[in-house]
């Protein structure tokens, strides 16, 4: 899902 | 979010801020690759699709990365603006030379081959992590030719290796702290992109300690 790789980093 | 991670975007932010200074307070461009900035644009226009589609303000961490996003690009594209339109005749045009098809064409098929999920976003998303990674060779390409350049321009670039390094304790950091943390795309092409550091600390250090200029052999 999204929040599995999120791409939280920039 | 933790301190490394932290640092590193600072230090990204830092690092345009010293082109910029060198730009304005030079008046000039020489000595700086208009194909790697050009490049840097397409990473920030194809990393950051998802602001069209993100709230910011879910969460603090989201109106953070937004706020560096929007400024990732917008410096970005000021820096092409200033090379090729109100700095153009003093850019080193026959020097920057490198053919960008030369890492364009692999970042394409490795984002193609390589990603996390079989979506269009999430391809694209990719793509921009394997440019970023090589997205600075013409600008080492650059400095090689010319072997000496104005310490700001050098700086720059250390601040960018820098960034590069913090943002790799930042992964190690996020592996021992988190579960599941398993981010090899990003594993893999930020180790490849610091690397392509090594070479340019070396004498970028060489040079400080003796208090010159950064000149390559």
């Amino acid at each position: 899902n999204q929040q599995q790789h999120g791409h939280d980093e920039l | 979010m933790n301190l490394f991670r932290l640092g590193g975007d600072l230090l990204h932010v830092f690092s345009i801020f010293v082109l910029t200074l060198k730009i304005k307070t030079s008046k000039n461009v020489a000595g700086i690759s208009l194909r790697t900035q050009q490049l840097y644009l397409l990473v920030f226009c194809t990393r950051y699709l998802d602001l069209l589609f993100t709230n910011p303000f879910r969460s603090g961490l989201t109106m953070y990365n937004t706020v560096f996003k929007i400024l990732f690009i917008a410096s970005s594209a000021y820096i092409v603006y200033l090379m090729r339109k109100k700095y153009k005749q003093t850019y080193s045009v026959k020097d920057d030379t490198f053919r960008v098809e030369f890492l364009i064409v692999p970042a394409c098929l490795a984002g193609t081959l390589f990603h996390y999920r079989n979506t269009f976003f999430e391809i694209v998303w990719a793509f921009s992590i394997y440019m970023e990674s090589v997205a600075i060779i013409p600008q080492l390409y650059l400095l090689q030719k010319t072997g000496e350049v104005e310490n700001l321009t050098s700086h720059y670039i250390a601040c960018l290796g820098g960034y590069r390094a913090l943002y790799l304790l930042n992964w190690v950091w996020r592996f021992f702290t988190e579960p599941r943390y398993r981010h090899w795309i990003e594993w893999i092409a930020g180790t490849i992109q610091t690397a392509l550091y090594a070479d340019f600390f070396y004498y970028y250090f060489l040079n400080k300690t003796k208090g010159q200029k950064l000149k390559l052999p």
